[in-house]
């Protein structure tokens, strides 16, 4: 990301790839 | 080995649908590698690696969790298409670490090991304060009642004695206190009404039954569960499964189907 140093760069969303999504229910 | 020094492995998404396959394959792998129990299904798959393998394809480093299903490990249904066993029926989670090679598109598994274990009590009692508890198979009220249940069975029985194959589950149930017992049994060479030894009869091999359950009331109370349509498998001419099992509190015998087709009663009462 390029940005000015005045601008604030707004944080994306946290990418988190593991662990994948629950399918059923988790115990 | 599939790591060689100095290779970097790949990162991918848990749920990337390379990941997904890939775990697939292995749930694949270990319904068609158990030999007692329950089938398991895909709950989760907690990391992935994929390794460069020389001289080609990669291997997917795998952790994936699994839950028990209700469809028995002989039952032929798709896993996808069995019924995950629910919290209050005491559910079973696998923890699974797999290799499994990608090569030409196709994916082998390398290196499997998995364990299973039981929800924890506190778990299922918070969700559901009155949920029977699985009990241990060696219990001395489970190993009583499967013995009770398949005497009773066999009395019934116009045809082939039936031996017991395997305990696959058991709960104490609170109210009313009674044992809650699941088995499968198979056919024998023996005929039931002339059976003296029966040290002496041989299990037919191919009449496996699915578990049937059976809940001990008190100390002789025996009811069955339900005749219900299973899987259609190959039957060959012979013994028997006695399509009528006795129940001895007529108020709790379950309902039998009016006329149920005979192909649909081949493994007796069955969850």
């Amino acid at each position: 990301t390029v940005a000015q140093p005045s601008v604030p760069v707004a944080a994306g969303p946290v990418v988190r790839p593991c662990p994948g999504r629950i399918r059923h229910f988790k115990i | 080995a599939p790591h060689i020094s100095g290779l970097v492995y790949r990162e991918l998404d848990c749920d990337d649908p390379e990941t997904e396959q890939a775990a697939l394959v292995a749930v694949d792998y270990i319904n068609n590698h158990v030999l007692q129990g329950y089938k398991h299904t895909l709950n989760q798959i907690d990391k992935v690696k994929v390794w460069p393998r020389r001289p080609m394809g990669e291997v997917f480093e795998l952790e994936i969790d699994t839950l028990e299903t209700k469809c028995y490990f002989l039952d032929p249904t798709p896993v996808a298409n069995c019924t995950v066993r629910p919290l209050t029926e005491h559910a079973v989670e696998g923890d699974c670490d797999f290799q499994v090679l990608k090569q030409d598109g196709q994916f082998t598994v390398l290196f499997a090991k998995c364990g299973s274990s039981p929800d924890s009590a506190e778990d299922v009692l918070k969700v559901c304060p009155q949920c029977p508890l699985l009990a241990p198979l060696n219990d001395t009220k489970v190993v009583h009642a499967v013995e009770v249940a398949l005497t009773a069975f066999n009395t019934q029985s116009n045809g082939s004695y039936f031996q017991l194959v395997e305990v696959s589950r058991a709960q104490h149930v609170p109210l009313p206190p009674s044992t809650y017992v699941e088995f499968a049994v198979t056919a024998t060479d023996c005929v039931a009404a002339e059976v003296t030894d029966p040290a002496k009869c041989n299990p037919l091999a191919e009449k496996v039954s699915r578990p049937a359950w059976v809940a001990l009331l008190g100390r002789r109370k025996v009811k069955w569960s339900s005749l219900q349509p299973v899987p259609p498998q190959p039957q060959p001419d012979g013994a028997e499964m006695p399509t009528t099992p006795s129940v001895a509190d007529p108020a709790a015998s379950p309902s039998l189907p009016a006329d149920p087709p005979a192909a649909a009663l081949v493994v007796g009462p069955v969850v």
